[in-house]
């Protein structure tokens, strides 16, 4: 899903 | 979040601010590249430009904030503060760091995960920071010493990264369908450009003699 690949890392 | 991931976000946090300290605290910049600190804020500028736009959390956001704000304040320190700026050693300091951006910007182009403004110019930040780092370590070895906070510096930098690739194996046992080869492999460049630097390092702590990097 979109969150799955949503950039969470700096 | 993984307890590797925040101890290289951690880590990452404390090099920019032991060089940010450095620089204000005996207001000199000797030993540092500038042409490494432009690389970095370009890094943060291109990595970070979905900050007003994409909302992961309060943590994200304000390390973003502080990466952005400290790599910008360490450049505007060494270009234009009128007595750090006399300590830049600008003829040592050569590399040329725009033949660093055209191929990462190329490959940029070529290699991504999606053909968008913001993904390509996010992937140039990964290729750019692998690299970022050369011009310090050609300016370490030109200068062939090493004061303690440049190489505390480089080897927090250092460390930051290999934490990262622990939380990326670690997230890969622990995350279904968390793949992401591109920043893998980015990822484990830059930690190997920084393990020659380690080693002379360590000799240098074992031996408890300064760190001579060799010629």
């Amino acid at each position: 899903g979109a969150d799955s690949n949503k950039k969470d890392e700096l | 979040m993984n307890i590797f991931r925040l101890a290289g976000d951690m880590t990452h946090l404390a090099s920019v601010l032991v060089l940010l300290l450095k620089i204000h605290t005996i207001k000199s910049c000797a030993g540092v590249s500038l042409k490494t600190q432009e690389l970095y804020a370009i890094v943060f500028a291109t990595r970070y430009l979905d900050i007003l736009t994409s909302f992961v959390s309060i943590y994200n956001t304000l390390m973003k904030l502080i990466f952005l704000g400290s790599s910008f304040s360490i450049v505007w320190y060494m270009k234009y503060h009128k007595t750090v700026r006399r300590t830049y050693d600008r003829d040592q300091d050569t590399f040329r760091h725009w033949f660093l951006m055209l191929p990462c910007l190329l490959l940029a182009l070529l290699i991504h995960e999606k053909f968008t403004f913001f993904e390509v110019l996010w992937t140039f930040s990964l290729y750019l920071e692998a690299v970022a780092i050369l011009p310090q370590l050609v300016l370490l070895q030109r200068t062939r010493n090493i004061d303690n906070l440049t190489g505390q510096y480089i080897f927090l930098l250092g460390g930051y990264r290999g934490f990262y690739i622990l939380n990326w194996i670690y997230r890969y046992f622990t995350e279904p369908h968390y793949v992401h080869w591109i920043t893998w492999i980015a990822g484990l460049v830059q930690t190997l450009l920084y393990a020659d630097f380690f080693y002379y390092y360590f000799l240098s702590w074992k031996n408890n003699k300064k760190l001579q990097l060799p010629a």
